[in-house]
């Protein structure tokens, strides 16, 4: 790998970036979630995060143009340049161009803009070309033929994180393995692997949806056998390695959050004016992610988890209760005190912790069965 | 002789590609005026090489076929070397 001469870098770990235009070759949400995906292949090496901007100016600003388009560096019609991207640094520096003389495709046909933006904000934040042929950063376009499989080679590790270093160590409860970092997207979780924990857990219409890193396991109700899925095979434009997902029966609605944002799904569509900011629920600025989440459907009440604590928001009123924050021992003795997903079912709340899963009788008020996570599995 | 006007005009248009090519991205002479007169002059044999080189290829200094078919695949448009 190779950095821009004097090692340009950003000096700051959260990014923003801003879509400023769109190609017709492809939908917009298309375009999104390509750039998304390719923001997402740094982030996951890095202890970089982007934020989306909607206006103003951004970091990285992306966007497509044709032949000249105002910095002296002219894109040359079909072929050849596919596009360019400036090292990071104020105003143009970061941004990205691509040519819209390509025919920018979501797959393995013409030119993959995911592929394609990857490489490009390799640029952005400060990696210039790999002579590996491995390489994402080797300069000549090499399309994949199953991009499911794609992934970083080890040079552009090593190139990116000589810039910013790996990704901050899993949170102090987790056991940290000494071995190399391997990225989630690389992880095929096992269902049966008894250290198995969920990232999310959720009902939807029925059925029981446990979320791991790009995957979700289904438990349909006409079979007991789990099927694994790709979150992206059903929801596109959704992330991984998720925070939190709870049904809304009464609005036939899933809510799936991860960081600071939140989508509404229904069945395999993601609502209109989604993702929101979960302030908007009314959580204070302090909260920037939220461990887990259940919806009570008899109370009609939605329980949120951060760290230690708890919160009751009403769906009636759709407001946060007051009185909250209160300690989750408190309100759910001998769960916790941490929790990685929860899930209604059967009158209980079923209560994930790592590789263990607490049965909560919210009546007696008490842990009735501790279970392996996995056993909805049929391990 | 016609062939040989064909000839020569296919070695052109693989002149002109090699020198907008070289001049892209490896960062070839614009400031010192090196022009392509002729492609076995030593500087343009060295960036030929050292294109050959980043790029994976055999390291011949010519304008064989592997290389004419490299630098027509479609590419990024950052350089591989210099500023």
């Amino acid at each position: 790998f190779t950095t821009f001469p004097d090692t340009p870098k950003w000096q700051k770990n959260h990014l923003t970036y801003r879509i400023v235009n769109y190609t017709p070759d492809l939908p917009r949400q298309v375009v999104d979630s390509a750039i998304e995906k390719a923001l997402r292949v740094w982030a996951e090496v890095t202890p970089l995060t982007f934020f989306r901007m909607y206006a103003g100016e951004a970091d990285i600003m992306i966007s497509f143009a044709v032949r000249e388009h105002g910095d002296f560096y002219p894109f040359d019609g079909p072929g050849n340049s596919l596009a360019h991207a400036y090292p990071p640094g104020p105003g143009f520096y970061g941004d990205v161009h691509f040519d819209e003389d390509e025919k920018w495709t979501e797959n393995a046909s013409g030119t993959n803009l995911f592929l394609v933006a990857a490489h490009e904000l390799g640029h952005s934040l400060g990696l210039f070309h790999s002579a590996n042929r491995e390489a994402l950063m080797f300069p000549v376009y090499q399309s994949f033929k199953d991009l499911a499989q794609f992934h970083l080679s080890q040079d552009d590790i090593a190139g990116i994180q000589s810039l910013y270093g790996p990704p901050p160590p899993p949170s102090p409860t987790a056991p940290v393995v000494p071995t190399e970092y391997m990225p989630p997207r690389h992880r095929t979780p096992a269902k049966c692997d008894p250290a198995l924990s969920f990232d999310a857990v959720s009902t939807l219409r029925g059925e029981l949806l446990f979320f791991k890193d790009r995957f979700f396991w289904r438990r349909p109700r006409w079979s007991l056998q789990p099927q694994r899925h790709l979150i992206s095979a059903f929801w596109p434009s959704l992330p991984s390695e998720l925070d939190a997902a709870y049904e809304v029966i009464s609005k036939d609605t899933v809510f799936i959050f991860k960081g600071n944002k939140f989508w509404a799904v229904r069945g395999t569509d993601i609502q209109a004016d989604y993702p929101k900011d979960i302030h908007t629920l009314g959580f204070p600025p302090t909260i920037k992610k939220i461990d887990a989440a259940v919806s009570d459907k008899e109370k009609e009440k939605t329980y949120f988890f951060v760290k230690d604590e708890y919160w009751r928001f009403d769906e009636k009123s759709q407001s946060m209760e007051r009185g909250f924050p209160r300690r989750i021992a408190d309100g759910f003795p001998g769960v916790g005190p941490k929790v990685d997903a929860v899930l209604q079912a059967f009158g209980f709340f079923y209560f994930f912790n790592g590789s263990s899963q607490f049965e909560f009788d919210a009546n007696a008020r008490r842990v009735t069965h501790i279970l392996k996570s996995n056993s909805w599995l049929l391990c | 002789h016609p062939l040989h006007g064909a000839v020569k005009e296919e070695e052109q248009k693989t002149m002109e590609l090699a020198q907008h090519y070289l001049e892209s991205y490896y960062n070839f002479g614009k400031e010192e005026k090196q022009i392509f007169r002729r492609k076995d002059s030593s500087p343009v044999v060295k960036k030929i090489q050292e294109m050959q080189k980043f790029l994976g290829l055999e390291v011949t200094g010519k304008l064989d076929s592997d290389t004419m078919r490299m630098m027509g695949r479609p590419r990024c448009g950052v350089p591989d070397v210099g500023h």
